[in-house]
């Protein structure tokens, strides 16, 4: 270094400098694999390594709504019929995707990847369980369930979120907003309707090459729907495990109403390319809109003058699907 | 894209699962 001219300091090679830089990650990334499993043997529990503050803005100020309007509008462009084979070939086999259930087996019949995304099912693909009373809205897999506690509900094990900042303030049935939850017991406690009963949840990740329309888990009657314009991260059980409160910053619609035992809510909540949202019955809904703001959320009631109870759905019922977008 | 529950039941629901477990739309979530 001290007998090379000044100018050849200047043209350190790229590739090396990479190389070193990169190896050397792999390897603290390696490391520490290596310490988290010597510590599992020895029976201790690893505590779940959040986001810094300064990483989740980070984050967060990728314009990901953008990005993904503009993947789906991309994706709305009708494939030549050349091409659509091996677009659709290429994402059964990145993404796994059982064609067999699919309704339609022939990937020449859809016109672009949206329509391939939202592609429905045989109907004997998915029978109905009659013996139980709640079950899974759609495919995928189970992230967190259990009872609620504290008001904070696990998205994964060890990561919670508020249950106040992910519904949003309650309404009275007058469209009225109870006054606000003096602790999280008492927004709970808002809830909870009924002497004795406790508060569940149930997380299900839906991998992109999961089926993606949503069904009713159970009998039930929505009352409201409250759209929280959001960011589009990623969702995926590793940035569930990695970003606290992560279903609180994306987009996501909120069903609310009753069931048999009392308050019932399924929310949808959209990800990175996937932030448009369709309720079947709820026209009025856009969702990853440019004209609304992050921050925000927009009330629906379903239940008017001359409609009491709202909107009835039946187990199984077809409720909505998540699109590109 | 992800599809959260909350809703409430007597104390003695029980969920039929495993966390991590794979499950298809129809099948059991739990009962009471």
């Amino acid at each position: 270094i001290h007998t090379a001219p000044a100018r050849t300091m200047f043209l350190l090679r790229p590739l090396p400098i990479l190389l070193v830089t990169g190896g050397g990650y792999a390897g603290y990334r390696q490391y520490e694999k290596y310490r988290e499993r010597e510590l599992e043997k020895l029976g201790l529990e690893i505590p779940p390594k959040l986001a810094g503050h300064w990483e989740v803005a980070l984050y967060k100020s990728v314009p990901t709504r953008l990005l993904s309007r503009a993947w789906g509008r991309l994706n709305q462009v009708e494939l030549p019929h050349w091409l659509r084979r091996p677009v659709y070939s290429l994402y059964i086999w990145t993404f796994g995707v059982n064609m067999k259930e699919a309704a339609v087996e022939d990937l020449h019949h859809y016109r672009n990847l949206s329509e391939f995304f939202r592609r429905k099912l045989k109907p004997q693909a998915r029978p109905v369980c009659g013996l139980h009373s709640v079950i899974s809205p759609s495919d995928g897999r189970i992230l967190n369930f259990g009872q609620v506690k504290n008001c904070e509900v696990e998205q994964v094990k060890g990561v919670t979120y508020s249950l106040e900042s992910f519904l949003g303030p309650r309404m009275c049935t007058e469209d009225l907003p109870f006054p606000p939850a003096a602790s999280c017991d008492s927004f709970k406690n808002q809830l909870v309707t009924r002497e004795g009963n406790e508060l569940y949840h149930c997380v299900i990740y839906l991998a992109p090459g999961d089926y993606h329309c949503f069904h009713s888990p159970t009998d039930w009657t929505v009352s409201h729907r409250r759209h929280f314009p959001g960011s589009l991260m990623s969702v995926n059980p590793g940035m569930a495990r990695w970003i606290k409160e992560l279903f609180c910053h994306n987009e996501r619609v909120v069903l609310t109403g009753d069931w048999k035992h009392g308050f019932f809510s399924l929310t949808a909540v959209g990800a990175t390319n996937v932030g448009s949202i369709r309720i079947y019955f709820d026209r009025d809904l856009h969702t990853n809109s440019p004209r609304h703001s992050k921050g925000s959320y927009n009330d629906f009631s379903f239940v008017t003058h001359t409609n009491r109870e709202g909107v009835p759905m039946r187990k199984g019922e077809h409720l909505g699907e998540f699109n590109l977008g | 894209s992800t599809i959260v529950l909350i809703f409430e039941a007597p104390k003695d629901f029980n969920f039929q699962l495993k966390t991590g477990q794979k499950i298809r739309f129809g099948e059991a979530l739990g009962s009471l």
